[in-house]
């Protein structure tokens, strides 16, 4: 189901993104 | 009053009155009026003014909202005929919030780099676990830990020590963020990839 694979790479995307915050080179 | 003698034939309903709408300013006050298609008509007191709204129980459900286009005083003759009637405008363009829509190209480079291809390939399976996958091999990275999986996201994002801290905020919600954090890389390890 694209919409809830959606949902997850949004979960995902989140997770990079407070990840940036520390990195450096993001 | 008017009302009481116009409405027992025509029935009233509770109405609400909003003076100066969408400013600081604002006023909200509910009043009683009798209303039709094209008027309405209120007490000769009730403070209503061109340009308010009047917000209506619409029978579909919910409110119905007009603008006092024209507002007519009348208070000649006997009292009881004192009226003030409101001439309908159009409606005001409902307020609609815009909605942004979850989309592929919104997400994270790095979530778009991993599951791109088996995303537009109708992988999504394959495509999730990718996205974390690049997420594990982020952290691995940027901690420089031999680990994997969820004891590498326990390491790496270690409320007390952390190898990688994603605190935003100082003290005790600091300290919440981390173990939130942790969880859900964590949960994200176990769970999901």
């Amino acid at each position: 189901d694209p919409q809830q694979a959606l949902e997850y790479l949004a979960f995902a995307s989140l997770l990079h993104r407070r990840i940036d915050l520390t990195d450096p080179s993001a | 009053s008017f009302l009481r003698t116009m409405g027992r034939s025509h029935g009233t309903k509770q109405v609400v009155i909003i003076s100066k709408p969408g400013t600081e300013d604002e006023e909200r006050r509910t009043v009683e009026a009798m209303i039709q298609s094209e008027s309405g008509f209120f007490e000769v007191t009730t403070p209503i003014y061109e340009g308010d709204h009047v917000e209506i129980p619409d029978p579909r459900g919910g409110t119905d909202v007009r603008v006092a286009s024209e507002v007519k005083v009348n208070d000649f003759g006997s009292s009881t005929l004192h009226h003030t009637q409101v001439k309908w405008g159009k409606a005001p363009a409902r307020r609609v919030a815009p909605v942004r829509r979850l989309t592929f190209e919104n997400l994270h480079p790095d979530v778009q780099k991993a599951a791109g291809d088996l995303f537009a390939d109708g992988h999504m399976g394959s495509a999730v676990s990718e996205a974390f996958k690049s997420l594990e091999v982020r952290v691995r990275r940027l901690s420089r830990l031999d680990q994997s999986g969820s004891t590498l996201m326990s390491t790496a994002f270690n409320a007390k020590s952390p190898v990688i801290d994603v605190a935003t905020e100082d003290g005790r919600s600091g300290q919440d963020e981390r173990e939130g954090f942790m969880a859900l890389f964590r949960g994200a390890m176990i769970g999901i990839r």
